[in-house]
């Protein structure tokens, strides 16, 4: 296991992050 | 009982390895049709791109590495590809479940997208060797164990990426594949270098950003970045 901190939210991927909603 | 750093490292290799074993070097029968449902089919231009930035990899391998290690820097570039097309088909399926779509023409038409990601999945391959060529230090193709030279952030000046964008993928990738403990912990550490340094770099993407952002808000006086 990891404790790596996932931030993003439900509503939040790849897509939003390139403007691409 | 604990292994030791080389055992760990072998071990490391072959897990990578293994988890690619059944990945091909082109795109599978699942992302070809993500691809073919694009409005515009992404497919040669994804071909193209793989092939510039495999040369200028192969070739800053050799400069970094050895004349000798060309063929080497060809070989981690190919395991790359490999995993870069598999957390692809991953992110997209992930996206599907999430917004109900098929069609993903405008994230697969991006150049920063695709550089990005593969930028990530080289990042990983080359942590990996990278590992295991620092502790087993004597076997290379002749010269000083020097590929984690090529520890990030190099990879974002071979392929002429912004840290902000590079920063973009990691979270789905980790989400999207079945990354070792050490290997999220080295992409964590990649995350917070940007977060902490390169993207507040003069002529940082950052600075543009946040100037579109306080436009709408012409009151608020805007800090000039500092050098």
């Amino acid at each position: 296991s990891h404790d790596y901190h996932f931030g993003l939210e439900d509503h939040e991927g790849i897509s939003e992050l390139f403007d691409c909603d | 009982p604990p292994q030791t750093p080389v055992r760990a490292a072998m071990t490391s290799i072959q897990q990578l390895r293994g988890d690619l074993i059944s990945s091909g070097d082109q795109p599978s029968t699942n992302l070809a049709t993500y691809f073919k449902n694009c409005t515009v089919d992404p497919t040669q231009d994804v071909l193209k791109r793989l092939e510039t930035l495999g040369q200028a990899f192969s070739q800053r391998f050799g400069q970094t590495v050895g004349p000798n290690c060309v063929v080497l820097g060809k070989q981690r570039f190919t395991l790359g590809v490999k995993l870069y097309y598999k957390v692809m088909e991953a992110m997209l399926k992930s996206e599907e479940k999430r917004l109900s779509v098929q069609n993903f023409s405008k994230l697969l038409n991006d150049p920063t997208f695709h550089t990005s990601l593969l930028a990530c999945a080289l990042e990983v391959v080359m942590a990996t060797y990278g590992e295991s060529s620092f502790k087993t230090a004597g076997y290379n193709c002749g010269g000083e164990p020097s590929e984690t030279d090529m520890r990030f952030p190099w990879i974002l000046d071979v392929f002429n990426l912004t840290a902000f964008n590079f920063y973009k993928v990691i979270e789905s990738f980790i989400k999207a594949d079945s990354l070792s403990k050490d290997i999220i912990k080295h992409l964590e550490t990649c995350e917070n270098l940007i977060m902490e340094r390169i993207a507040w770099r003069t002529g940082s993407l950052l600075f543009e950003l946040l100037r579109q952002e306080h436009e709408g808000g012409a009151a608020e006086q805007v800090e000039t970045p500092a050098s």
